[in-house]
C-alpha cells in the first residue's frame, strides 16, 4: 500500500485522528454546516437577513435598518402634527411590547406599559420583565407575599412570551403605571 | 507639503460644524443645509481645485481615525458613529451632487479619491500602530458609504455599476493579504446583505459576478497558508467559519455563482479544506433536479442535463505556461505525436513557485481540465457524447494514463484531485471525468493507482454533508459495478473502519 | 512553517481577533427621535 500520507493509510491516520482529537481533523471532516445559524431550507433568500459571518443567527427585522419612505421617518418638525395615538387596546401584545422597548423615555412607553397592566401583565421592578399568570391556571402556592407558580413571562431578547416556573416576591411587582398625560 | 497656513484648523472647524448641522436640523432640509454648507466650503478655500479639496479630506478622515484612539470603541462605538456617519454623509452628498447631474466621470473620480485617500491612511495607519490598529473607524467609513450610495436614488442608480466597481477596487486593494488587521472587517464587508444584493443580484451578471469572485480567491490566498496545518489558531477558526457561513448563503442563494466559478476557487482552496471545496463543488443551478444518486440502475448518460456544456469563467487554456509547452500538448492532442512529450509534461508540474509545494497545482488544474474539453470537443465534432468507449485509446486519455502512471505519490494525489474536482452537478464535464476516473481504476497498471483514486474520493465523503452529485454517482458506480473488482484490493480492507466506511456507503446504495 | 510575511499577517490577524467587528458596526444609528418625552419610571428600560 502507498505508506506516506497520499494513499489510505494517511486517511485512516485522519479517521483515527478524529476520534481521538475532533479538533485536529476540522477542515478534512468538516463540521456540521446546519449548525452555523443559517436556516438552509429556507425557501426565501438567506442574503436578505444575513446577520453576518461572525453572527450565529440572522439578522432580526430590528436589526435591520430599512428603507423606508422618507414619511415615515418622524420628523422633528412635524411630530407634533401627527396624529393622536391610536387606540392601544386595538394593539396586540407583541406591538405593546414592541412600543414598550423601543420608545423609551416617551409617553408611548407609559402608554404602552398601561395596557399591558391592563391586560394583566405585570412589570417586575427587579428583573425589569413582563409576567402574568398562566390564564386558567389557578393553581399558585400563596404564602404571604410570595407565590409559587407557572408564570409567563416575556423573553424580548428572543421575542417571545414562555412558561416558566418560578416563584414571585408580589412585592417586587410595579403598580399600575402613571397614566401618560398627552 | 507646503501646506497653506491654518488649512488644518480650517478643515477642522469645518468637519465640526457640519457635524452640528447633521445631528441638528439635517433632517429638516438636509438640500438646503448641504448647500449652505458647500458654499462655507468655497468661502474657505476647499472647493477652490483638487489640491485642497485632498487635503481637506485627508485631514478629515484623520480625525475620524483619531477619534476611535482617543474613545474606547468596544465601549463608546455609538460616539465614534456619530462623528463618523455626518462625515460620510458630507462624502455621499459630494459625490452625489458633483459635476452635471448626468456626468458620472466627476463623480466617480471623487469618489475614487476618497476611497484612495482611506486606504492610504489604514496602510500607513497598520504599519504605524501594528497589533493596536484599531480597523472600527475604517469599517464605519466603507459602510455607510457604501450604503449612502446605493440608497435608492435615480442620480445614485446611475453609477450604481461604477460605484460597485469602485469598493470591489478598494476591497481589492484592502485584501486580507495587505490589511490582515483589518481582515475581519473586510469579510462583514464583502458578505454584508446590501453588498450581497448590489453585486450578485443587481449588478449587471458578468461584471458583479467577476469582481466578486476576485475578492473570494483573496480570501482563499489569505486563509490558505494557515489552513494547512491540521490544528487551526482561534482567530483562523473563526475567519475560517465565518467563510463558511459566507459560502453557504452563496450555494443558497447563489448557486450559479459558485458553479461558474469554481474552478479558480479550487486553484488556491488547499487540498485539505474538503468540506469548504465540496460546499463549491456541491452548487448546481437552481432550475436543475438532481436524480437520486442513490437510485438503483440509475442510467447517468440518459440524463437530459448530462450532456450540457457547464459555464467556466476562468481562462484556465492560458493558464498553460510556458508557452512552448501549450504549443507541444495542442501539437500532441492533434497528432498524437511526439511520444517524448509525455515524458515531460512531468517536469512542468515541478515547477512550482509556490513555496511550500512541490507541484504547480494550478497549471494540474488547468491542464487536467483542458486536456478534457479538448476531448470532449472531439467526440461532440463527431456528434457523440462521452461514453466508456469513445473515451480511451486517444491523444488525450494518453496524457490522462500517462500522469496516473509516471507521477509521485503527491502529484498523483493532486493530479485525482484535479479530475475529482470536475465531479459536481450532471452535465457533460462531470460525464465524462467520471468516466475517464473510472478506466484509469480499470486500466490501473499498479495497485497504488487505484489506492489513491479510492483515497481521493473516500475522503470527500467522508466528510460531513454537503457532497457532489457527481462525486457519489462515481463512487457508486466504483464499487457496485463488479467489473472493478472493488472488493478484492486488501487496501478496502486495510483497517476496520475503512472496511465499515465502505460497507456502510454499500448500504446506502443498495 | 509559515512563511515570514505569512507570520506577520497572523499576528496582525490575532490582534485583530480581540477587537472584532460586531454586526451593529454595519447598521445606521437609528436616533430615536421621541414624540412626547417624559420621565418614564426609572426601572423602565431608558435605552
Amino acid at each position: 500500500m502507498v505508506n506516506n500520507q497520499f494513499g489510505m493509510i494517511g486517511l485512516l491516520t485522519f479517521i483515527r485522528a478524529a476520534e481521538s482529537d475532533p479538533n485536529l481533523v476540522s477542515l478534512a471532516m468538516g463540521q456540521d454546516l446546519t449548525a452555523l445559524g443559517l436556516n438552509l431550507n429556507s425557501m426565501e433568500n438567506l442574503y436578505q437577513s444575513f446577520g453576518g459571518p461572525f453572527s450565529d443567527g440572522p439578522a432580526r427585522p430590528q436589526d435591520i435598518d430599512y428603507p423606508v419612505p422618507s414619511e415615515y421617518l418622524i420628523n422633528v418638525s412635524i411630530r407634533d402634527k401627527l396624529a393622536p395615538l391610536s387606540k392601544m387596546k386595538h394593539y396586540k401584545d407583541d406591538l405593546l411590547f414592541f412600543l414598550f422597548y423601543t420608545n423609551c423615555g416617551d409617553v408611548m412607553q407609559l402608554a404602552a406599559a398601561n395596557e399591558l397592566y391592563q391586560r394583566d401583565w405585570r412589570y417586575h421592578i427587579e428583573e425589569k420583565v413582563w409576567i402574568m399568570r398562566v390564564p386558567g391556571n389557578t393553581h399558585y402556592d400563596k404564602n404571604g407575599s410570595i407565590e409559587r407558580g407557572t408564570y409567563y413571562y416575556f423573553d424580548a431578547q428572543n421575542w417571545r412570551r414562555v412558561p416558566k416556573e418560578f416563584q414571585l416576591d408580589g412585592q417586587k411587582l410595579d403598580t399600575k403605571p402613571p397614566i401618560a398625560i398627552t | 507639503i507646503d501646506e497653506p497656513p491654518g488649512f488644518l484648523e480650517r478643515s477642522e472647524y469645518l468637519l465640526k460644524d457640519w457635524i452640528t448641522i447633521f445631528h441638528t436640523h439635517a433632517t429638516r432640509d438636509p438640500i438646503k443645509s448641504f448647500s449652505n454648507f458647500v458654499n462655507k466650503m468655497n468661502i474657505y478655500g476647499i472647493l477652490k481645485g483638487d489640491e485642497a479639496l485632498t487635503r481637506f479630506f485627508r485631514h478629515a478622515t484623520q480625525m475620524c481615525i483619531d477619534v476611535t484612539y482617543r474613545n474606547d470603541p468596544t465601549i463608546n462605538n455609538t460616539k465614534i458613529f456619530k462623528y463618523i456617519d455626518p462625515y460620510v454623509r458630507l462624502i455621499a452628498l459630494l459625490v452625489k451632487h458633483s459635476g452635471e447631474t448626468s456626468n458620472s466621470t466627476t463623480k466617480l473620480n471623487l469618489l475614487n479619491k476618497i476611497l484612495g485617500i482611506v486606504i492610504g491612511i489604514l496602510l500607513k495607519d497598520q504599519e504605524v500602530h501594528k497589533q493596536n490598529f484599531q480597523q472600527l473607524a475604517y469599517h464605519r467609513i466603507f459602510i455607510m458609504l457604501f450604503l449612502e450610495l446605493s440608497s435608492s436614488d435615480p442620480v445614485l442608480e446611475n453609477i450604481m455599476t461604477n460605484v460597485l466597481t469602485a469598493f470591489c477596487h478598494a476591497y481589492h486593494i484592502l485584501r486580507p493579504s495587505i490589511a490582515p488587521g483589518f481582515c475581519y472587517s473586510w469579510l462583514e464587508l464583502i458578505s454584508h446583505r446590501v453588498f450581497l444584493q448590489r453585486i450578485l443580484a443587481t449588478a449587471p451578471q458578468a461584471k458583479g459576478w467577476s469582481m466578486y469572485s476576485q475578492l473570494l480567491v483573496d480570501l482563499f490566498k489569505y486563509l490558505a497558508p494557515f489552513l494547512r496545518n491540521a490544528e487551526l489558531a482561534k482567530s483562523v477558526t473563526l475567519l475560517y467559519k465565518g467563510t463558511l457561513r459566507v459560502l453557504l448563503v452563496l450555494l443558497h442563494d447563489f448557486p450559479e455563482f459558485l458553479c461558474d466559478y469554481h474552478f479558480g476557487f479550487c486553484d488556491v482552496i488547499p487540498p485539505n479544506c474538503i468540506q469548504m471545496r465540496n460546499l463549491i463543488l456541491s452548487a448546481y443551478p437552481r432550475n436543475m433536479r438532481l436524480p437520486d444518486p442513490f437510485t438503483p440502475n440509475l442510467k447517468v448518460d440518459m440524463l437530459s442535463d448530462i450532456n450540457t456544456q457547464p459555464r467556466i469563467h476562468s481562462n484556465y487554456a492560458a493558464a498553460i505556461q510556458p508557452p512552448n509547452f501549450k504549443k507541444d500538448l495542442d501539437l500532441y492532442l492533434k497528432q498524437r505525436s511526439p511520444v517524448t512529450f509525455l515524458s515531460e509534461i512531468r517536469g512542468h508540474l515541478q515547477i512550482s513557485n509556490e513555496p511550500g509545494s512541490r507541484y504547480n497545482v494550478p497549471l494540474m488544474n488547468a491542464l487536467v481540465l483542458y486536456v478534457g474539453t479538448q476531448a470532449i470537443n472531439q467526440i461532440r465534432a463527431k456528434n457523440q457524447n462521452p461514453t466508456m468507449t469513445n473515451i480511451i485509446h486517444n491523444a488525450h486519455m494518453d496524457i490522462l494514463q500517462n500522469l496516473a502512471v509516471d507521477l509521485d505519490n503527491e502529484g498523483r494525489y493532486l493530479f485525482l484531485n484535479a479530475i475529482a474536482n470536475q465531479l459536481r452537478y450532471p452535465n457533460i464535464h462531470t460525464h465524462y471525468f467520471s468516466c475517464a476516473l473510472l478506466y484509469l481504476f480499470d486500466e490501473a497498471n499498479t495497485e497504488a493507482i487505484q489506492e489513491q483514486i479510492t483515497r481521493v474520493l473516500l475522503e470527500r465523503l467522508i466528510v460531513n454533508r454537503p457532497h457532489p452529485w457527481g462525486l457519489l454517482i462515481t463512487f457508486i458506480e466504483l464499487i457496485k459495478n463488479p467489473s472493478y473488482k472493488f472488493w478484492d484490493h486488501d487496501f478496502v480492507h486495510c483497517a476496520p473502519e475503512i472496511e465499515k466506511l465502505f460497507e456502510s456507503v454499500a448500504r446506502s446504495c443498495m | 512553517p509559515l512563511q515570514k510575511d505569512h507570520q506577520v499577517q497572523f499576528q496582525m490577524m490575532e490582534a485583530a481577533y480581540y477587537h472584532l467587528p460586531s454586526p451593529s458596526d454595519s447598521e445606521r444609528l437609528r436616533p430615536y427621535l421621541q414624540r412626547q418625552a417624559i420621565a418614564t419610571p426609572p426601572h423602565f428600560p431608558q435605552t
